[in-house]
Parts: C-alpha cells; structure tokens; sequence
C-alpha cells in the first residue's frame, strides 16, 4: 500500500523542502519507490533534486489546472533509483488563483494522483509552500497522513494552532481519512537552551506522534542543494544526513495502521 | 517626510520580521517615531514587540476588511518610546479571500494608512507573509520602497525573479512610486563558503542597493522573541544587534532622493 504524505507548515523556512528531498531520498536508497510532488511555485524540491523546470516545461502546474496525467510530468531524478519527482514551475504561481473559480478546486490533485498508478510506488511526499490556500488544500486533500515540520525556534509554535484547524477543516469536509501522523523537529542547535525548550514543548504536546530522531542544524545540509543533490548522497557521514536516515526509518517502521 | 517600507520575499524563514522588528527598534531608539505593520496572519511582528493580537482584538484586518481606521489599531509598544505597532490577528488569514470580491481590493492598506497621520512618523515598515497574494501586494501598492532580505542559503536566489516580476507588475499598474531600495543580506554563516558566495553573487547582480552591513547568524537574535523583545534591547552587545543598528544607520543615511 502506497502510503500518501503532505509535508505542510505555513511557517516559512521551517525545513519542508529540506525534509521532503532528504527523507525521499533515504527511503528510496534503502529500496522504497518514492515520488516527490512540488506544489511550491518556488521549485526548491525539484531544484534540490536536480530536475528540470524551468518555465514552460510541462509541471504539477498542468495537473492541476489543464488535468494533465501525472504521467507526462513525473520524471526520474538523476542518479537515484527508485526516486521520481513531479516538479513546480513557475507557472503554480498563479494556480492558486486559477483553481478558485474551478470545479472540484480542492481535489484535482487528489484526481491526477488516483489516475496515476500509486500500485508501483511506496510513498508520495508532497511539498507544500509556506501558505494554508488551495495549493496546500489540495495535498491536503490527496494524502492520507500530514507530516509537520516543526524548526526548533520561537515562532515556530506561533502557527500550529492555525495548521491544526485547517487539517481539522480539511478532515471534516473533505478528506475523512486524513490524520497528522508525524511531527519532526528540525533545525535543532544544541548550543541554544531555547531549541530544547521548544522541543519538550513539542513533545509535551504531542506525544507520541513527535519522531524520536531530532534533525540537528547542520551546514552540509544547506549546502547539499547547491549540488543538486540530497544530503544523503552529498555527504552520507555529515550529522544531518545521518538524522535524516533515521528519520527516514523511524517513518517506515511507524505504520499506518498503527 | 515619511517613509513607507514594505519588507518582502515570498521565501519563507529569510528574516522578514526580525528585519522589520529590529530595524524597527533600533530606528526608535535613536530617535526616529516608527510605526510598524504586521501583515502576517501568524503575527510574528506582533508578537516579538509584545503587542496583545489574540483572537477578535481589533487588528489591521478590520481596516483592511471593515475599513476601520487604523487609529483605532495601532498600539504603543511597551518600553519603546517612539515605537508603535499595528498588529495582525488570526483573522487576517481569511483576509486574502475575502478582499478577492472587493473594490480596489488592492489599495485598500494605501487608503487606511493614507487616513492616519502619517506626518507625526518617520518610517512605516510593513511586515508581509511569505507569498505574493493580495496581502503583499496591498503592502507593495502602500509603500514607496522595498526592502528584500536576502537569507545567504542556497534557495534564496530562486524565487527572487518572482518577486522582482511582482514588484515591477505593482509598480507597472497600481504605484508608480514603487521601487526596490534596499537589499539586506541576513542570516550571514562565515563558517561555510555557501554564505559568501550567495553575497558575492547577490552584489553583483543587485550592486549598491544592496546593504553594506550583512546581518550574521546569531542565537541571540532567535531567543530574543521569546521574551517579547527585539535583540537591540535583548542583547545589545551581540553581533546580531549591533548588525541591524548599523543596518539601521546606513538606511537612515540612504535618503529617499538617492
Ligand atoms: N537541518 C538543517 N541544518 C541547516 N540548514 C538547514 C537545515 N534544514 C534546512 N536548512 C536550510 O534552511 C533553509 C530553509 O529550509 P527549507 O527551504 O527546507 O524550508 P521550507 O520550510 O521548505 O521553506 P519555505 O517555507 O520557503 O518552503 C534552507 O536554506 C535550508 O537549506
Ligand atoms: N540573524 C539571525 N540569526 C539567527 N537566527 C535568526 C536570524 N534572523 C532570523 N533568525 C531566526 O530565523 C527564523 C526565521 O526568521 P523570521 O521569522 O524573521 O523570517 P521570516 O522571513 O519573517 O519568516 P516567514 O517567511 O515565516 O514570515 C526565526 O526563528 C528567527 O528567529
Ligand atoms: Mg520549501
Ligand atoms: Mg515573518
């Protein structure tokens, strides 16, 4: 069964691109098939993974405006077997206000990814932009578990209360099956008493649903894109990758039936 | 003469608050009479200069929306004499939607700021979301200068094309006063190479606008919110304080008719 993941958080720069690509890319290295959907007009996920998409070339963007199959836009990521990415161009800028007339505006993603053939995959992660409108709708709607990025810094717990409501929304009117199953506390500095407090905060809160891995603030893991490539293959011994593939086996062992 | 700033990037997490609240404070400090504008639905600006923003206070939405003065909104920040603050709430998230339908629907912050005496301030810094939607584009139309902060990490090149495009369509139909003033570089690491050559290329390609002073990654900045305070009052001997003074000095010597 093809587990289907939103990694939402209207927190800007909390870690979503960074914890989609990383974590995609370590399931997939350990066997799992991975597609990576970028509904972020930004393009980092699929800059991150070293796709193609500059203006112009067909994206996520012709799913969901023109209902163009996922077929035509998914491609293999270079150099990683098992990982696919359907990328964002810069034409999903204006999807947002294009779907709002639309019929269905909430679920076309859900409708190009039901036509597409999940039965040969084992994840799909989808990353979100840093906002709560139709794009992030929209995964909202198609996926089945939400995973949050949560930075350990201050403002980072200034948003959530805002994310809950919306998946609450999204759960009562749209999407029934749709559950927050993973928290991930990114970004943490241990030379700070702040990022452990937002930590226990987060677990004090949560519970069980907070992954044990913590993903330390780490350079290589910024710098890994500049490469085109995750910081599992940019470098496999660096702190982050190494919580990163933690992360990323916490997160398979955790099964949905659970 | 007053000047109106707006600081945006729909990059999310580059430094849009902590550049509106720190240049914010270490303008009053010296003497000017600052007025600052949160236009994010999470109300970070709000929060970090210890503005009341709970639920159903009256907040820049009601003057977006209900047309309500902002005299009626804009509060003193307490300990920060010539500071004052006009904070969001959790309402303004549904604002986007709501002003889509709305006549003028993009200047309606130009004619509530418009309505307020602006003739008793020296600067209004407008705090946007990290996106190009109606809130920004209300914060593009009411100002005369941008000021974009440049995080020096590998995304932050991305999306500035779009942000560039916004700027020159706002300016192109709905402010001809309109224009990119200032650039600060933030979040400066001098540990990777990563950070210098993301200032060196953001230099050449954007030359004097962009700011001497580069702001440096610094704990204390991140901790300072926690306590309701800028890092200027927090901290003022850190490096990140005494970066946004001397940020803020430079601005304050840039003139207008530059
Ligand atoms: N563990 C980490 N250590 C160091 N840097 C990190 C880490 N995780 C992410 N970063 C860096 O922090 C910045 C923000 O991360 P990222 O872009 O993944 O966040 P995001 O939530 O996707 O942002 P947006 O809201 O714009 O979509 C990036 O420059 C990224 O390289
Ligand atoms: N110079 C700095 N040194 C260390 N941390 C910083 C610095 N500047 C900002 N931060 C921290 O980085 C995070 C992102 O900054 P901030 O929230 O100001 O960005 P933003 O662009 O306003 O984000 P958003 O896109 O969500 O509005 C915050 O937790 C902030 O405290
Ligand atoms: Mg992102
Ligand atoms: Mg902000």
């Amino acid at each position: 069964r093809c587990r289907i993941m939103t990694i939402a958080n209207q927190k800007g720069g909390v870690g979503k691109t960074t914890t989609a690509v990383n974590l995609a890319a370590s399931l997939s290295q350990h066997g799992s098939r991975v597609l990576v959907v970028d509904l972020d007009p930004q393009g980092n996920a699929s800059t991150a993974l070293d796709v193609e998409h500059h203006v112009g070339r067909v994206s996520v963007y012709n799913s969901l405006v023109e209902d163009r199959p996922l077929t035509e836009v998914v491609t293999a990521v270079p150099g990683m077997p098992g990982l696919s990415c359907a990328p964002a161009t810069i034409d999903l800028a204006g999807a947002e206000i294009e779907l709002v007339p639309m019929v269905a505006r909430e679920s076309r993603l859900t409708r190009a990814i039901e036509a597409f053939d999940v039965s040969a995959l084992d994840y799909v992660l989808i990353d979100c932009p840093p906002s709560l409108g139709l794009l992030t709708v929209n995964a909202l709607v198609a996926a089945e578990e939400v995973l949050i990025p949560i930075q350990c810094e201050y403002y980072a717990l200034e948003g959530l209360e805002q994310l809950l409501r919306t998946v609450d929304l999204v759960r009562g009117h749209l999407n029934g099956r749709l559950r927050i199953s993973t928290i991930l506390l990114t970004m943490y500095d241990g030379r700070t008493r702040l990022a452990s407090q937002v930590a226990d905060d987060v677990r004090s809160h949560f519970g069980d649903v907070v992954l044990r891995t913590i993903i330390p603030r780490s350079v290589r893991v910024s710098e890994a894109p500049s490469y085109g490539q995750s910081v599992i293959t940019y470098d496999p011994a660096s702190s982050g990758a190494i919580a990163y593939v933690e992360a990323a086996r916490e997160l398979a062992m955790r099964s949905v039936l659970s």
